[in-house]
């Protein structure tokens, strides 16, 4: 589970910290 | 067969890419179409296909072309942008799950987030707080998917040359192709993949768009690696 591919794992972490920001700027 | 994908862009993701700064990901303009290919400038080449069409686009993928190691042709996860429709100042997203489906893909954010931050964020609720839209788990889930030897609908747009487009939810419910069935209990209205040289370009909407040659136009512009 732990072995997500790179690109995956930066697409990834980029869709999570919109994600987030959005939550804490609404 | 080749142990090693035979024709994957000049400069595939890195360990380099990983972490970026945030800022890099809000750049609006496009790169230009002579900057180099990397996760980068593939990323900003779909944030500004979608912010520069008048169509409303909730999503588009880069499909990545390599071969695995039985020689078969695959397309796997290149980068994705997501636009989400509550940053649209427009209707309240539609999901149609129950509060159990819900708190399950709630469930598997958290663990994710967990996952590539490395640390335990069991506190970091904000990634949770709102709910989990059926696009966003759509665009989620294909993260994990590939398409192998002209599956789906990206692997019918690359093996033909010729583009797909999707439109209505009636043709994505009685597609062959069980991505376009799967956008549209998802809440999909239109899909498109455009083949490029390196991959496809797969759009997503949750309106009814209608083909246009200037999309497929900027797709082969703008993913134009080659020149």
């Amino acid at each position: 589970h732990t072995a997500i591919p790179q690109a995956r794992k930066a697409s990834l972490a980029r869709f999570l910290g919109k994600r987030k920001e959005r939550v804490i700027n609404s | 067969p080749a142990a090693q994908p035979l024709h994957q862009p000049q400069s595939s993701a890195s360990t380099s890419d990983y972490p970026r700064p945030p800022a890099a990901a809000q750049s609006q303009a496009p790169p230009p179409v002579s900057a180099p290919f990397n996760q980068e400038t593939l990323m900003q080449r779909l944030q500004a296909l979608i912010e520069g069409a008048r169509e409303s686009w909730t999503y588009a993928i880069f499909w990545q072309s390599s071969y695995d190691m039985s020689g078969a042709s695959v397309l796997g996860w290149g980068e994705g942008f997501y636009k989400d429709e509550r940053d649209k100042g427009k209707v309240k997203p539609k999901t149609t799950t129950s509060l159990v489906e819900q708190e399950y893909r709630k469930k598997v954010l958290r663990d994710l987030n967990s996952l590539i931050s490395g640390a335990d964020t069991s506190a970091d609720d904000a990634v949770v707080d709102q709910e989990v839209t059926d696009t966003e788990w759509f665009f989620l889930v294909s993260m994990t998917q590939n398409f192998v030897n002209g599956g789906g609908l990206p692997g019918q747009a690359f093996f033909q040359s010729n583009p797909v487009w999707v439109a209505g939810p009636d043709r994505l419910a009685a597609s062959s192709c069980e991505r376009a069935r799967q956008g549209q209990v998802f809440g999909l209205q239109t899909m498109v993949c455009v083949p490029t040289a390196n991959g496809v370009v797969e759009l997503g909407s949750t309106e009814l768009i209608f083909q246009t040659s200037d999309l497929v136009n900027k797709v082969r512009v703008l993913f134009d690696f080659n020149n």
